[in-house]
Formats: C-alpha cells, sequence, structure tokens
C-alpha cells in the first residue's frame, strides 16, 4: 500500500477531459 | 488541441550542432532549492554535451510500449535503458495510456499527430535540435529525419525569450471551457521542461510540487531557465507525472499518494526522456566497427564517423579497381595494393590469378587472356629456335657438296687459265723494249726475205742482238 501504482490524484490538465469538439 | 497543419513550414527553431565534436559523456546534474517569490521550491537541473549521441526518447517498458498503450513509472522504463538521468516525458491519456502527440525513439518513428500544433522538441539525425511547431510534413521528413522527438505543451522559451503567450495562441482552443489552458499556464505544481543552451547542450528541469500547493507556475520555470543560459525549452507533463530518476533511482518527491495516502508514489507514465552514455551513430556502426565510449572504432577500409563510408588512400586504387571492404579489387590486368602494377607477362584476370593458356607457353592480353595480339613479338617454338647441326634449310648436304666441288673445279680452272695468260705475257714482254718491234716473217719455205731493214726509231733487231 505504501508503493506500487500511485492513485493518479495529482492531475494537471492542460485541456479539459470532456472534450465537446474533435480537434480541427 | 489546436488546428492540425498537414504540410508546409510551421514556426521552429533549428539549432545546428557545433563544428567541432564536443566531448562525449560530459553531465552534470545540479540540485536546487530555490526561492519563487516566498516559496521554495527543489528540483534538479542536467545539462548533457553531444546530445545526439547521448540522448533518447524511451517508450514505457521498452520498445512497442505506445503500441501496447503501456504505462510504466519511469525507475521501471530506465532499468533496461541504462539511463544516467531519466525523467518522464511526453503527455498521456490516463483512462487508455496512449501516448499524445509525435514520438520518435531511436530513430523509430513510434506515432504521428498528424501536425498537431503542440510545442515539440527533437534531435534529427544530422545532430540539429529542433523546438517548436511543426507540420506533419516536417515531422515525417526522410532526407534528414528526426532520431529522438516528443510532444509537450507550451512553448516556454524561442530563441532566449520567452514565448509563453504566443504559445497560449498557437496551442490552446480559446473557444472552450475559458480559463482552463490559463489555469495551466499559472497555477503552480510539479513541473518538468527539455530544451538546450546556447553550447547545444541538452538541459533537462524537474521541481517538485502539488498542484495549486508547492512549485512553480510556467512563467517561472521559464524565467529560471533563462537565467541558466537556456535558448530554446517546452514544457512536458507536471504534476503527478513529473518525477527525477538519478542512476536508476528516484530522486525526487512525487505529488501523487500512494494506495495508503500516506505515502507519495510515482506514476505510471508513458514515455521518458533520458541521458545515457555516449552511443555510437548508428549504434552498430554500421556493421563496420566496434563502438568505443560513443565512437566508431573502424574496421577494414571503412571510415567516417559511423564506419559508413569506404576510403583506399589517396590512390583510390589508381583508378584500376574498386574500393571494397577488403581494399582495392583491381581490375582486369592490374595488381597490387593500389591497382598500380601491370599482370607480368603471361598472367592476366583481375589480380593476375591466372597464368596464359597459350600454346608454347606464350604471354596473352593482361586483360583478356586473348592469345592473339599484337605488339608482342613473335612467339616462336623452341625447337625451331636454333638449326641442328648438319641440316639445311633449303638444300640437301649432298646438293651442298656437290656445288662446292664444282665452283672449287671453276675456281682450279679460271687459276690456271690466268697463270698461262700470265706467264705468256711475261714472254712477250721480254721481247719488247722500245716504241714498236720488229718482228721478222719466217719463209716456211726456209728464204728469208730480200729486204730485211731496221726500222726507224730506234728499233733494233733483236734477232741482230
Amino acid at each position: 500500500l505504501g508503493s506500487g501504482a500511485s492513485r493518479d490524484d495529482d492531475l494537471l490538465l492542460p485541456y479539459p477531459r470532456a472534450r465537446a469538439r474533435r480537434p480541427r | 488541441d489546436c488546428t492540425r497543419v498537414r504540410a508546409g513550414s510551421r514556426e521552429h527553431e533549428s539549432w545546428a550542432p557545433p563544428l567541432a565534436t564536443p566531448v562525449a559523456g560530459g553531465l552534470a546534474v545540479r540540485t536546487f532549492v530555490s526561492h519563487f517569490g516566498e516559496r521554495a521550491v527543489a528540483g534538479h537541473l542536467t545539462r548533457a554535451a553531444a546530445p545526439l549521441r547521448a540522448f533518447s526518447v524511451l517508450e514505457p517498458g521498452g520498445p512497442g510500449g505506445c503500441a501496447a498503450r503501456r504505462r510504466a513509472t519511469v525507475e521501471e522504463t530506465v532499468r533496461a535503458a541504462g539511463c544516467r538521468v531519466a525523467q518522464n516525458g511526453g503527455f498521456f491519456r490516463m483512462d487508455t495510456g496512449e501516448c499524445l502527440g509525435n514520438v520518435v525513439s531511436d530513430q523509430r518513428r513510434v506515432s504521428s499527430s498528424g501536425g498537431l500544433q503542440n510545442a515539440q522538441f527533437g534531435i534529427r539525425r544530422d545532430g540539429t535540435l529542433v523546438t517548436g511547431y511543426l507540420s506533419e510534413e516536417e515531422v515525417l521528413d526522410t532526407e534528414n529525419p528526426f532520431v529522438q522527438l516528443l510532444s509537450g505543451v507550451v512553448w516556454l522559451i524561442r530563441n532566449g525569450s520567452i514565448y509563453i503567450n504566443e504559445s497560449q495562441a498557437t496551442e490552446c482552443d480559446e473557444t472552450q471551457e475559458t480559463g482552463s489552458f490559463s489555469k495551466f499556464v499559472n497555477v503552480i505544481s510539479a513541473r518538468t521542461a527539455v530544451g538546450h543552451d546556447r553550447k547545444g547542450q541538452l538541459v533537462l528541469f524537474h521541481a517538485d510540487g502539488q498542484t495549486e500547493q508547492r512549485g512553480i507556475n510556467l512563467w517561472e520555470m521559464a524565467e529560471f531557465l533563462l537565467k541558466q543560459d537556456v535558448v530554446n525549452a517546452i514544457n512536458l507533463d507536471g504534476g503527478g507525472s513529473a518525477t527525477f530518476v538519478h542512476n536508476g533511482t528516484l530522486a525526487s518527491y512525487p505529488s501523487d499518494h500512494c494506495q495508503d495516502n500516506m505515502w507519495r508514489c510515482p506514476r505510471r507514465v508513458t514515455t521518458v526522456v533520458c541521458v545515457h552514455e555516449p552511443r555510437c551513430q548508428p549504434p552498430d556502426c554500421h556493421g563496420h566497427g566496434t563502438c568505443v565510449e560513443g565512437r566508431c572504432h573502424c574496421t577494414g577500409s571503412f571510415t567516417g564517423p559511423g564506419c559508413g563510408e569506404l576510403d583506399c588512400g589517396p590512390a583510390n586504387c589508381s583508378h584500376h579497381g574498386l574500393c571494397m571492404e577488403t581494399g582495392c579489387h583491381c581490375d582486369a590486368g592490374w595488381t597490387g595494393p593500389n591497382c598500380s602494377e601491370e599482370c607480368a607477362l603471361g598472367w592476366h584476370r583481375p589480380g593476375c590469378q591466372r597464368p596464359c593458356e597459350c600454346e608454347h607457353q606464350c604471354p596473352c592480353d593482361p586483360q583478356t587472356g586473348n592469345c592473339s595480339i599484337s605488339g608482342v613479338k613473335l612467339c616462336l617454338q623452341p625447337s625451331e629456335a636454333t638449326l641442328r647441326t648438319g641440316e639445311l634449310s633449303f638444300f640437301t648436304g649432298t646438293t651442298w657438296l656437290a656445288l662446292t666441288l664444282a665452283l672449287v673445279f671453276l675456281l682450279l680452272i679460271s687459276t690456271a687459265a690466268n697463270l698461262s695468260l700470265l706467264l705468256s705475257r711475261v714472254e712477250r714482254n721480254r721481247h719488247l723494249d722500245g716504241d714498236y718491234a720488229y718482228h721478222p716473217l719466217q719463209e716456211l719455205n726456209s728464204e728469208v726475205p730480200a729486204a730485211e731493214k731496221e726500222q726507224p726509231g730506234g728499233a733494233h733487231n733483236p734477232f741482230k742482238d
């Protein structure tokens, strides 16, 4: 529990996850 | 996030490699705890010389990791690669593990973003460092292809100046949720970056932090890098992805929690930026040499930095042969280490390896082996070169003997005739003394002619005397 895979809890995303449009 | 550009040239900076080959293996790792405002921030700055030979973009867990949508911690990825210093690399989709942007790992084109306009950093085959925005066409260039390439978000420094505002205009979609990209730029967090300085050395930056609690924002990171003489740099993944590994051991403080919130665990990421021992270019020296401390030691007639060129010396096989791996391969009729010697008489073919096959061991053409050649002395049979004793070419021995005897006989007769003539003349000359001579006629009937006068002129009558 003190090692292994992280929780991925500190997210720093340049773009929002939910995207209404696909890239142009 | 922004528009895709398939063709043409986009804004980017190309930094040519230094003319003088830098000392390979040069690596400097600096640890800092600096104050940004009132915040103390810890991190590392790494400089590496000869990035073409010492820098690699690695796929998670090894080659094929992106295609397999694999995620691995930086420690796991560098275990097999032997990195001296490593950090997390590009961005990825958390849920699927998809590697985002362009990825070229050790000359292998792993993925292409189709010209998506986010900040790029890469190295071309000739050692040129490329920073900025690239079209798909530029990414896929084959004339001077990328050997290492990865994508970030935000071009921090361009040609010695902060380029964040311009990056926001190029890389963000203003029509999406307003403020998300701006927040991304301005929030403090753990950060990583890659770039190069004025000497062409690769620069890796890492700062510990936690989003909205500790760390630095992109402006502060860019200013820190400017003070370190960084000329071009892009921002890589931060937050819980920010990881610094030194000699295979985690040397940073990850912001992600483990399953037990008490502890912090490094995140499983995708691509990794790695500084390793210098490798040869290409790593196997084209199969014609051995790599020693990043330099190829060539074998045979191969030369060049990568042992990819043949060199048979200044003579260059004297234009009578081909330079090959084992040296000069001479044309027919020529031999010697530089193909400067003609074949000796009696030998022909390349390297003068075959004897002539002419009758009576006669010489032949050194190139073709042809026995019917002009300019060569007549090659006679040895048995016909000397005459045997007593054998005549045109007459038999008996004929020559008869001829000789006949000539001798004629000579004797001639000699006898000449002698008799000579004697008679001598006899006659005894009676000749004066202007004329008197020769009385003799009567056959014994009477002496009546008139017998001495002729005038002093002539005398020899009979009276």
